[in-house]
C-alpha cells in the first residue's frame, strides 16, 4: 500500500463519522438513484468494517464531508474526463472529500442486466475511490482494491489485506474487525 | 513498437510519453512538447511503470505494457514521487479559494 505525500488523513478524534452526499445536478440516469446509493453504501461499509470510521449519507451537498458526482469532460478541476473507458474516475486526498466519476461510462451494478461489453462495475470503482478519500494512493498489488486499473465487466470490490493494512495504518483497526486475513497479533487498539 | 529502443524515432511515441507523464512516471515540467524519440527519459519511465504495476521490466513498449496502458483506470497518478501530484495541487487551489 502507498500513502499520499505527507500521509494526509481525516484528522478527527476516533471513532469518527464522515458524511457523504450525491450531487443532484451531476448524476447519471442509466441507473436508479436507489441502485447508486446501495452500491456506494456497500462500498463505504467495506471500509467502515475495518477501521473506526463510519459513513452516513446526508442530503446537504454543500455541507457534507464527501461530495460524490458524475461529470462529463472538463468539469472544473483541471482533470477532464475522456469519454468511454480510459479514465473512469478520480478523487482527492484527505480532507478535500471530492469523488468524481466519468458520466460517459456505462456504469453497472449487475452484469446480468447490463450486457454492454464496456460496462464498469460501480461498486468496485466506488470502493477504490473511497480508498483515496481516506488517504490511500495506488497499490502495486494486482489483487488490491487500490490497484489503479479495472477491466470492463470485472469486479474487484473486496478489500485485500494490502488495502486493510494500509487504511489501518492511518486510522487503526475497527474493534469489531475480524477477517480471514487477520491474526490476533495484528489486532491493535484504535489509536489511529 | 516491440523493436523500439532508445534512439529510435516513431510517430506517436509522444502519446505514450504524455500518458506516462499524466500518471506520474515521466517527470517533466511541461506536457505540451513531448518528442517522438524513444529517449532515456521514456525508457526510465517505462521501467518505473512496469515495476510499479507488476509487469515484466523490459524498458520497452512491449505488448503487455501497451495492454496495461489501454486498460481503464483511475485518473489519480500512481506514484508519490512526482512533484506534480494533482491531489495536492488541487488542495492548494481549494484552500486558497
Amino acid at each position: 500500500f502507498v500513502f499520499f505525500p505527507g500521509k494526509p488523513r481525516w484528522s478527527r478524534s476516533m471513532p469518527m463519522t464522515l458524511t457523504y452526499a450525491f450531487s443532484r445536478e451531476n448524476m447519471i440516469h442509466s441507473l436508479s438513484m436507489k441502485e447508486i446509493r446501495e452500491a456506494f453504501q456497500r462500498a463505504f461499509t467495506r471500509w467502515a468494517s475495518v477501521i473506526p470510521v463510519s459513513f452516513v449519507e446526508v442530503s446537504d451537498f454543500e455541507l457534507t464531508d464527501i461530495k460524490i458526482g458524475f461529470y462529463n469532460g472538463e468539469h472544473g478541476d483541471g482533470e477532464p474526463f475522456d469519454g468511454v473507458l480510459g479514465v473512469l474516475a478520480h478523487s482527492f486526498s484527505p480532507e478535500i472529500g471530492r469523488l468524481h466519476l466519468d458520466a460517459a461510462e456505462t456504469w453497472a451494478v449487475d452484469f446480468r442486466s447490463t450486457t454492454s461489453e464496456v460496462a464498469v462495475d460501480l461498486e468496485s470503482v466506488a470502493t477504490h475511490e473511497i480508498g483515496h478519500l481516506l488517504g490511500l494512493s495506488h497499490s502495486s498489488l494486482k489483487e488490491a482494491v487500490m490497484y489503479p486499473s479495472l477491466r470492463p465487466r470485472d469486479k474487484r470490490a473486496d478489500l485485500n489485506i494490502d488495502d486493510i493494512k494500509g487504511v489501518q495504518s492511518l486510522y487503526g483497526s475497527n474493534p469489531n474487525f475480524r477477517s480471514e486475513w487477520s491474526l490476533e497479533s495484528d489486532m491493535s487498539a484504535n489509536q489511529g | 513498437l516491440n523493436n523500439a529502443r532508445r534512439g529510435t524515432k516513431i510517430t506517436g511515441i509522444s502519446q505514450f510519453k504524455r500518458y506516462l507523464h499524466r500518471f506520474g512516471y515521466l517527470l517533466q515540467k511541461s506536457n505540451t512538447s513531448f518528442s517522438d524519440e524513444f529517449d532515456a527519459t521514456l525508457e526510465l519511465a517505462l521501467v518505473r511503470y512496469q515495476r510499479n504495476l507488476g509487469l515484466q521490466v523490459t524498458g520497452k513498449l512491449d505488448s503487455n505494457t501497451v495492454s496495461q496502458m489501454i486498460t481503464p483506470r483511475c485518473g489519480d497518478p500512481d506514484t508519490n514521487t512526482t512533484p506534480h501530484h494533482h491531489n495536492h495541487v488541487h488542495k492548494t487551489r481549494l484552500t486558497k479559494n
